[in-house]
């Protein structure tokens, strides 16, 4: 563990936590892609499901627990919740996601890391499916125009976490003898490299006070 | 071993 995947991990915890006040506390989807947060639970049920037989520490199967709790969470109550359900705009979510699922699942069986176990696969298609999974969020507030202040720091710690990872990659690269996951980096840098633009209006909008509202062209 | 060690990350 280095203090860039511990950050990493806590940027993530904070992006769940905003968003987890924002939907359940605030009682509002505003802004909100039930996609985004869909594929997220997909992301996650899939690459986790190693808890089942993976003991790798309790850090690690405790935070696997809390991925799956917080995103399984917000898409029941964007789908269930009487006063989310009332502030989700459908019609301005309409990323086509099966143009993102199908691509990573054909890659997942194609390129993974042992072509011989199934999990291997189903992991490979959850890291390539993580990467792209921000996008419909991206293209709902591209589409809006105006970022709600608590949705722009949720987005802005979402992006933070997968960054703060490359930066752990670069130095477990640079620490440990034969580390290398090429697939699992290269996802990470197009996963961030999403985010540049949103990063960029983001700072430009908060360098003048934090409760300032994004502005995305 | 090897696959399940390289997992350690979330």
């Amino acid at each position: 563990m280095n203090i860039f995947r511990f950050l990493g991990d806590m940027s993530h915890i904070l992006s769940f936590l905003l968003l987890l006040h924002k939907i359940v506390g605030g009682k509002s989807a505003a802004g909100i892609s039930l996609r985004t947060a869909e594929m997220y639970a997909i992301v996650f049920c899939t690459r986790y499901i190693d808890l089942l037989w993976n003991f790798a520490s309790l850090y690690n199967y405790l935070l696997k627990l809390l991925f799956i709790g917080a995103s399984l969470t917000i898409v029941y109550f964007m789908r269930y919740g009487p006063s989310q359900k009332a502030t989700y705009n459908a019609d301005e979510d309409a990323f086509p996601v099966q143009y993102l699922i199908a691509p990573c699942a054909v890659l997942g069986v194609l390129i993974n890391q042992d072509h011989s176990s199934p999990f291997e696969m189903v992991w490979a298609f959850s890291i390539y499916l993580e990467a792209v999974a921000i996008l419909p969020q991206l293209f709902l507030l591209q589409k809006q125009g105006e970022v709600e202040n608590l949705t722009s720091h949720y987005v802005f710690a979402l992006g933070a976490y997968r960054a703060l990872y490359l930066l752990n990659w670069m130095f477990r690269f640079m620490t440990e003898p034969d580390y290398q996951q090429r697939i699992v980096w290269l996802s990470g840098l197009v996963q961030t490299a999403l985010y540049c633009d949103f990063f960029y209006h983001y700072y430009q909008s908060k360098k003048g006070g934090l409760n300032k509202s994004v502005k995305l062209p | 071993v090897l696959a399940d060690v390289k997992k350690d990350e979330l």
